[in-house]
């Protein structure tokens, strides 16, 4: 069974074309595995990625040498799928 | 846990493949000569599509609604249940919708791609595409909704068997696709067609392959703000509205620029509610109030499917 132990879904808010670019070009960096749930289009839209836990400093990084502005949406993706899976076994009980 | 009645189902909760299926065959069982199941095909790994079919006369025209064709979008699986359950509730008691039943039947995909979905149940939550394997490649699956054949591999998709939005060999190589593709043309009338996502609050019309507008543009923008704005008036969640091309990003392949280029005028898609902390983890309190709203758009659109004959 795949985890995400350590995932983090960072909202990313771009404040221009050029920001949006990099987010471009980010995601085109397939090494870092990223899987982006909203994908860069434009600085109206925000861009919600997940970074694998191994990625996460890269990626930090890179949002901050473009003074890129991001939120932590999820701190860690798995802690909320056994949230969700506690809440269905719950209910089924 | 065995369910004995749609009455015992827990709308308020996700629900497994199984559960699902079971509460498709118990909502048949109650209502007999209402609703019924249609096995429009079977998933690459053989599971059955299974389709509600809400019908109160023969050879009528049709109303389409599918949901969860990305397997991890788990809100819209959930809501279209919600949706089931609403149908047969509100028939005799909602003068509209009685209204729309009387003159159209109403399908209802609920999970698209049940080999997505149980696979999300089972082994990766984040899973969103089909489960076929890709000649030559150790990527597994397609992208549902980058498979049609319409703008087929044009910008917007990708041809690599690794991306999230691989497109697959050929337009309806999945069976998932092919499947509705078949019923869609084999009915011959279906007058609106909806494709239900989530998450990112938003209603769109064709097209998404191409800048041209199409030609009931004005139309469906307009018949857009109707549903958005009967959605808003609920919780007041804030939707987008617009053609794919110019509200998210080019996607070609998508469902609904070939439903429209089939000659069905009122096709749209929907992205669900998004609370901002969530993403595709929308807790499970989350799920009616979601099919709440976005039961009066669907709503608004089949009942300006119906005013509007075409």
């Amino acid at each position: 069974k795949e985890t995400f132990e350590g995932h983090q879904v960072l909202r990313i808010t771009a404040l221009n074309e050029a920001q949006i670019n990099l987010l471009k070009e980010l995601s085109e960096n397939e090494h870092l595995g990223l899987d982006f749930w909203m994908d860069p289009v434009d600085v109206s839209l925000p861009v919600d990625v997940r970074v694998p836990f191994n990625s996460l400093q890269d990626v930090r990084a890179f949002l901050g040498y473009h003074e890129i502005h991001y939120e932590i949406m999820i701190q860690d993706l798995q802690d909320l799928i056994n949230e969700e899976q506690r809440e269905i076994l719950q209910s089924k009980a | 846990l065995q369910l004995r009645s749609t009455e015992d189902y827990n709308y308020a909760n996700y629900h497994t493949l199984n559960e699902i299926n079971s509460f498709i065959d118990m909502l048949v069982q109650e209502n007999p000569g209402f609703v019924s199941k249609i096995v429009i095909g079977k998933s690459y790994e053989g599971r059955p599509l299974n389709v509600l079919k809400f019908s109160t006369g023969a050879n009528r025209p049709g109303l389409w609604i599918d949901t969860g064709i990305h397997s991890r979008e788990w809100v819209t699986q959930a809501s279209g249940t919600w949706f089931a359950k609403k149908i047969v509730t509100d028939y005799r008691r909602d003068a509209e919708l009685t209204d729309i039943l009387n003159k159209y039947d109403i399908f209802l995909e609920i999970v698209t791609n049940p080999d997505g979905f149980q696979f999300t149940h089972t082994t990766n939550r984040m899973w969103r595409k089909t489960r076929k394997p890709n000649s030559g490649s150790s990527c597994i699956g397609v992208d549902p909704n980058r498979n049609w054949d319409a703008g087929f591999g044009g910008a917007g998709a990708s041809s690599t068997p690794c991306s999230e939005t691989y497109r697959g060999p050929s337009a309806n190589s999945e069976p998932e696709v092919k499947a509705i593709v078949d019923f869609v043309k084999s009915h011959g009338k279906i007058k609106a067609f909806v494709s239900i996502h989530s998450y990112s609050q938003m209603l769109l019309y064709p097209y998404g392959y191409t800048q041209t507008p199409c030609k009931d543009q004005a139309e469906l923008h307009e018949l857009a703000r109707k549903a958005v704005t009967a959605l808003s008036s609920l919780y007041n969640t804030q939707y987008r509205f617009g053609s794919i091309i110019n509200t998210i990003y080019q996607a070609s392949g998508g469902t609904i620029d070939w439903t429209y280029n089939q000659g069905i005028k009122y096709s749209y898609t929907f992205e669900l509610r998004d609370t901002g902390r969530y993403g595709f983890i929308l807790p499970a309190n989350q799920i009616i109030p979601t099919a709440q709203e976005t039961w009066l758009a669907l709503m608004a659109i089949m009942k300006h499917t119906k005013d509007n004959p075409y």
